[in-house]
């Protein structure tokens, strides 16, 4: 008499359960708001001061003081920080020194 | 004068990499 015994074991199915996590992906950024709307990319003070850049006809562009003279009511801060972004996305670049810019749009 | 030039040239540069 032969007495087989079934070997126990293995065949227990193991799922592998591959967590779900929910969908938090955000990018950032983006629309925040009518009163901070973004044109192009650009917040409203960052576009006026662009836009007085590219208004500039001088061969050395405009400089920080200028832009802050015609902008009246604008924080020196501010300007500065729009400055910097602009230079930092290659729409200005400085020329004979740090405080004076022009336009990557004009010529 | 070349300062000038050559910010110019990075700041084209940063604005196209900025576009792709």
């Amino acid at each position: 008499n032969k007495v087989q015994t079934m070997p126990a074991g293995g065949g227990a199915s193991h799922g592998l359960t591959t967590p779900v996590r929910p969908g938090t992906a955000d990018m950032g950024g983006g629309y925040t708001g009518a009163s901070d709307m973004y044109v192009n990319g650009l917040t409203p003070h960052q576009s006026q001061v662009l836009n007085l850049i590219k208004s500039c006809r001088a061969a050395e562009g405009m400089s920080i003081q200028e832009l802050k003279n015609r902008l009246k009511g604008m924080n020196i801060m501010t300007i500065k920080q729009a400055v910097e972004f602009l230079s930092n996305e290659g729409h200005i670049y400085s020329t004979v020194d740090e405080d004076h810019y022009r336009s990557t749009d004009a010529d | 004068m070349e300062r000038i030039r050559k910010n110019k040239e990075a700041a084209l540069q940063r604005l196209a990499s900025r576009n792709i």
